[in-house]
């Protein structure tokens, strides 16, 4: 479940790098 | 005493060109549609049902696929691809779990 927790954390950064 | 003044300030005409041309160009290949945010119609779809899913595990390939049956299995894939990839969604408890990272 740590794995989901990186997925996720990876996730929102790929997002937040495509809103800048 | 004359001062030589050169209207070199002048109004530049800037042509605008508009593009009118097509009004609502349709999309005649096939397999490419319309962007809406960014996304094609098809990411949208796939987006959207992870979205719509909600178990904490989120959605299995299986049933994006049962779900998506106009579309190949390979398109399917692709989408997820593609939204994982801009971290739209990712994966969870395996490589066929999916979760949208904007509904929390």
């Amino acid at each position: 479940l740590v794995r989901i927790q990186r997925n996720k954390a990876a996730a929102l950064l790929r997002l937040a790098a495509r809103n800048v | 005493n004359k001062a030589h003044s050169q209207p070199s300030g002048g109004r530049a005409p800037i042509g605008y060109p508009g593009m009118t041309g097509m009004s609502d160009a349709g999309n005649f290949g096939g397999n490419n549609f319309m962007p809406i945010n960014g996304l094609t119609a098809i990411q949208n779809q796939v987006l959207n049902l992870i979205k719509a899913c909600p178990r904490p595990e989120g959605l299995n390939f299986q049933d994006l696929k049962s779900q998506l049956q106009h579309m190949s299995v390979s398109a399917v894939k692709q989408a997820v691809d593609f939204l994982s990839n801009e971290g739209h969604i990712y994966s969870t408890v395996d490589d066929d779990h999916f979760k949208s990272t904007d509904a929390d």
